[in-house]
């Protein structure tokens, strides 16, 4: 199972192409 | 405790830093009292001098070269365009013979020989006419110190490559690993110190421009606000303080961006033989390690101003934490790696690179 860390990570960069999709 | 610190390699050479830049500081040789004169209008400015001008149009530029310990110095002038006349406490200096009196991007030096039978005490008056020849015109001028200030740059390089090199010693790095950090600090100090800004630049009035407008008004310029401001913002933002700072201190303001990128540039020698250290050894890393220590773009960047440096920078630490992610299989490296790469991206948009890369590392690091 993915660490709380690694889930942290893939937020950020779902977040990160959010960002540029803006 | 305070034995211990005293007692500490590293501290003594940022103490010896710290003193010689305090000499440096002082010392420095500063060009003040700027006026540009056009017509009958005369203006207080500041360098460098880039304005909207007739073509053929002549004007006058007069500053005071304040030089307090009465050092020797050379004198880069950079016209745009042409320097017609120059005089140095009101005595005429023929320019005649010097073929770069109309280069306006490396200009022409005037030696300290030339100079220095017209200087009377710390203070020296220059003034120089010019004629434009089309497009914006201006001026840009560096005073060079030579000798003392080129033995202070010296034992500056020196020390911090040390004091870095120490930091790695403690890590228990290999001795020819050590030997590049010491040279290849030494040698970003020699490009920072021996070239301008203007070397080896794009645009790069356009960049000051922008990190200005950001320290003027706290804010980001929209992207049509300048004509460098549709690059991302994040290098501008985060070189703006060290624009502030150095002009606090009464050097040029770019100055201080130079020395931004000499950082950048430091850390991306540390951190890219860190991550070769744990690619590769033997001989391999030798040979790799002398690559990356004197690779020549990564030298140029040195003193250059812009986003390429960030960038690399960003990259390299990207590279390293997502490569310490497959490795050890920690999240909070592949955190780190997802900030560096976003960084990136708002940094130059060559940061699309350190986006896929991210993405392989934790697709591959999870599988």
């Amino acid at each position: 199972a993915p660490s709380k860390t690694e889930i942290i990570s893939w937020v950020l960069l779902l977040l990160v192409f959010v960002g540029l999709a803006f | 405790v305070l034995k211990k610190i005293l007692g500490n390699f590293e501290f003594r050479c940022i103490v010896g830093v710290l003193a010689c830049f305090a000499f440096l500081q002082y010392g420095q040789i500063r060009v003040e009292n700027v006026i540009l004169h056009q017509g009958e209008t005369a203006e207080k400015t500041s360098l460098p001098i880039s304005r909207k001008m007739m073509q053929g149009e002549i004007f006058r530029v007069s500053f005071i070269i304040s030089n307090p310990l009465n050092l020797r110095y050379d004198l880069n002038i950079i016209p745009d365009d042409c320097a017609e006349s120059l005089t140095i406490n009101g005595a005429d200096i023929p320019l005649s013979d010097y073929s770069g009196r109309c280069n306006y991007s490396k200009g022409f030096v005037l030696a300290d020989s030339v100079t220095a039978p017209h200087r009377v005490g710390p203070r020296t008056t220059y003034e120089l006419t010019l004629k434009n020849g089309g497009g914006p015109g201006g001026i840009n001028v560096f005073p060079k110190g030579t000798g003392f200030t080129d033995a202070l740059e010296i034992v500056i390089a020196i020390l911090v490559g040390l004091a870095l090199a120490s930091l790695c010693k403690r890590r228990k790095w290999h001795s020819f690993l050590l030997f590049c950090i010491v040279f290849g600090v030494f040698l970003r100090f020699a490009m920072f110190s021996a070239l301008p800004y203007t070397q080896f630049a794009n645009d790069v009035e356009g960049h000051l421009a922008y990190i200005q407008y950001i320290a003027d008004n706290l804010a980001i310029p929209a992207a049509d606000e300048c004509w460098t401001c549709y690059h991302p913002p994040v290098y501008y933002t985060v070189a703006a303080p060290s624009l502030v700072v150095s002009g606090l201190l009464g050097f040029a303001s770019s100055a201080g961006v130079q020395l931004f990128s000499l950082a950048l540039s430091i850390l991306v020698l540390i951190c890219g033989l860190t991550l070769l250290k744990k690619l590769v050894d033997g001989k391999s890393l030798i040979v790799a390690a002398a690559l990356w220590t004197v690779w020549p773009t990564l030298l140029l960047v040195a003193p250059r101003i812009g986003n390429d440096q960030m960038f690399i920078a960003l990259h390299v630490l990207c590279l390293l934490s997502g490569f310490n992610y497959i490795r050890y299989r920690k999240g909070s490296s592949l955190v780190f790696a997802v900030v560096c790469a976003a960084l990136a991206i708002w940094t130059k948009s060559t940061g699309f690179i350190s986006l896929a890369l991210v993405i392989l590392m934790a697709v591959a690091g999870y599988l």
